[in-house]
Formats: C-alpha cells, structure tokens, sequence
C-alpha cells in the first residue's frame, strides 16, 4: 500500500490511497485502502489522512475518519488523535500498521505500530526526509 | 495559506531489517524521495494538493518495490487485483475504485470518479468498463509480473494464507 497527503498554498488539504491489496487473497476482498473514512479521508477542517496495514482493522476502526473526529469533537492536536488512534485503540484490537497525516496548520504526524514503515516527509523551506524504520 | 507540507508512505508491516540488503534498502530510499521530489514539486508550483497526492502516489505505483500499481501482489488465482482512492478536504469529494485490473495509475482513475461521474466508489468490472468508457489503457499482465511478488504468491499459497507483501504475518 502506498500513500500521500497534502497541505497546498491554498490552506486545501488531500488524501490519497493506492494498494495490490493482500498476497493470496480470495473473494473479492477488499481492505481499507479505497474505503473513505477508513483507509483515507480528507477535510480541511482537520486534516487529511492516509492508512497502511492490515485492512480489516482500519475497517473496522474506521481510522483515517476517527482521527479527523478526535480533533473536531475533542479538540485534541493531530499528533495526539493520530498517536490515539494508533498506538492505543488500533494496538488494542490488535490492528498493526499506521498512518500519515497533515493537518490545516500544515502539522505532519506520522504514526505506526508496526516494526517498520516506508515514509518520507517534507515541509516548504524545509529538507525532505526519508526514513523506514524507528 | 503561505506554507505547504506532504507526507508519503509505502506500506507498513514487519519490514524486518535483516530481510533487506543495504542495496534494497538504498533502492527503496530512493524511490521514495523521488515521489517526495514529484509531489513538492507541484505545490511548490502552487498546484493543489489534490493534485500533489496523485503526482506522489502515481510515482510509487510506478515503482515495482511497494504494493500497489506496477508493484501489486497477486491475488490466490494469480492476478493483480488494485484498490485505490482520494480525497479533496476543501469540497469533501472523493472518488475510489476497488478491485480494477490492468489500470497503471490506479489512483488517477479514483480522481476520474470523483471528478467525471456522479458516483464516489466503483468496484469490478463496472469500475473496468468505467476507464474503458474513459479510454484508460488497459495494460497486459506482465507490466505487473514480478517474481519476487509471484514468490510471494507461491509462499503463501503453500501454507493456504492470505499475507501483507512485506511481511510474514499472516491472515
């Protein structure tokens, strides 16, 4: 699965997802990846939101929309909705992967749970960062 | 708005260290600076950021090393099955396809939903007659063939499971 999310000159923010899905899968399953509010979700309200890992939790989390709705309802930042999400309602069930994240204040939050993930980052006037692992 | 900032991923899951050489891991690396470079370069040019997420992402679906377009993994009886969507925060629109084959840049035929039909999600064949109807090329099978993936395949088959393309987690 691959990613990425935007904060353009305009305060406009979005979010896209693409994935070949499972090895081995079967009838015609389909994870979270193409699933607005679970794999990806865009509002520039809060943020914009890309997810990576295995899609039935992220489904049933419905996690790129929760994490928008953490920060509209409760007021939390994104790297505290993010970090939420991810690290303590996703670990519980037992969900592993992770997230990128924008927010309207062009904030970037990157969480996972898993042992490693492929990102990179970048920021205007800043240097691009790439990195896998913790 | 006098900033902007982008983020990207290729996939999460056990990407063990010991299961990468330092040659993969450099490989890897790059491509993912590449998408960077592409998506910075459109906001920079005061593109959108819609725009800038299907410039990112087509990049790593160009790129065989992550799992989705040219990268895919194979589905039990072999073929590449792609999933893909987006979403613009200004407007709330959005577009996704799931299950398409032979599309190249499946995240651009999401953006075609969401901006040339009344719909927001098409699966299947009816999201295949779509890019059709749209004169998106439909490419053959070996532009997504890849043995490393197929090993995958035959790995996973062999012990009857479903499995994430970078990882020895199972389903």
């Amino acid at each position: 699965t691959v990613g990425a999310v935007a904060l353009d000159l305009r305060g406009n923010l979005a979010a896209a997802t693409s994935t070949g899905g499972l090895t081995n899968k079967r009838y015609g399953r389909v994870g979270d990846s193409s699933v607005i509010g679970a794999g990806t979700y865009a509002n520039n309200a809060t943020c914009a939101v890309s997810c990576t890992g295995y899609g039935e939790y992220f489904l049933r989390g419905v996690v790129a929309y929760d994490v928008s709705c953490l920060m509209e309802y409760q007021g939390l930042s994104l790297a505290e909705a993010a970090d939420r999400v991810i690290n303590h309602k996703q670990a519980a069930m037992g969900g592993d992967g992770g997230l990128i994240a924008v927010g309207h204040k062009g904030e970037i939050a990157l969480p996972f749970n898993s042992e490693g993930m492929y990102r990179g980052w970048v920021r205007k006037g800043e240097k691009a960062v790439v990195a896998i692992y913790r | 708005m006098s900033t902007y900032s982008l983020a990207i991923h290729g996939g999460a899951g056990t990407i063990l260290r010991s299961e990468m050489t330092e040659e993969q891991e450099a490989s890897h690396r790059r491509a993912l600076q590449q998408a960077l470079a592409a998506g910075e370069q459109a906001l920079a040019a005061g593109g959108s950021a819609l725009t800038a997420v299907e410039t990112a992402v087509k990049s790593l679906e160009d790129c065989e090393y992550f799992n989705a377009g040219r990268g895919s993994v194979f589905t039990h009886d072999g073929r590449n099955e792609m999933d893909a969507s987006i979403m613009c925060g200004a407007t709330l629109n959005a577009g996704a396809v799931a299950m398409v084959e032979g599309v190249k840049n499946p995240i651009s035929l999401s953006r075609m939903v969401m901006e040339r039909s009344d719909h927001v999600f098409l699966c299947g064949p009816g999201a295949q007659e779509f890019a059709r109807d749209l004169e998106v090329p439909i490419l053959e099978p070996d532009y997504f063939f890849s043995d490393f993936r197929y090993q995958q395949l035959e790995e996973a088959r062999a012990k009857n499971r479903v499995q994430l393309d970078h990882s020895d987690k199972f389903g």
